[in-house]
């Protein structure tokens, strides 16, 4: 859980 | 492969629209470590198809596995595997356990 509080977020990709 | 995956299941999207319509959001590195679905756009080619859904996990396209991927080289894959003239459908290994 630690992380993946330590994990960035993904930018969103509309294909 | 993927066969392993307990809840996969193998979605076959014909390319019925210009577009496939999907928005997907993960891949290495990220808190989603495979890509997501998180829209599916009315009207394309996925949305015609009425298997995907959003919240589904893409585990593999067309066989190549998304396992390892980063966000633009899944995206990449997916957008390839739709834009390919050879076949008339593009196929998801999905999951919805995440």
């Amino acid at each position: 859980r630690e992380k993946r509080l330590t994990l960035p977020p993904s930018e969103i990709t509309l294909l | 492969p993927g066969l392993l995956e307990p809840t996969s299941c193998l979605i076959r999207v014909a390319k019925s629209a210009p577009t496939l319509g999907i928005a997907i959001e993960g891949g290495a590195n990220t808190r989603q470590p495979l890509p997501r679905i998180v829209t599916i756009q009315r009207g394309g080619s996925a949305h015609n198809c009425g298997k995907l859904k959003v919240g589904h996990v893409i585990l593999e396209v067309n066989g190549t596995t998304l396992r390892g991927k980063e966000h633009r080289a899944a995206a990449r894959i997916i957008a390839e595997a739709f834009k390919a003239k050879e076949k008339d459908h593009v196929d998801f290994l999905v999951t919805e356990f995440n």
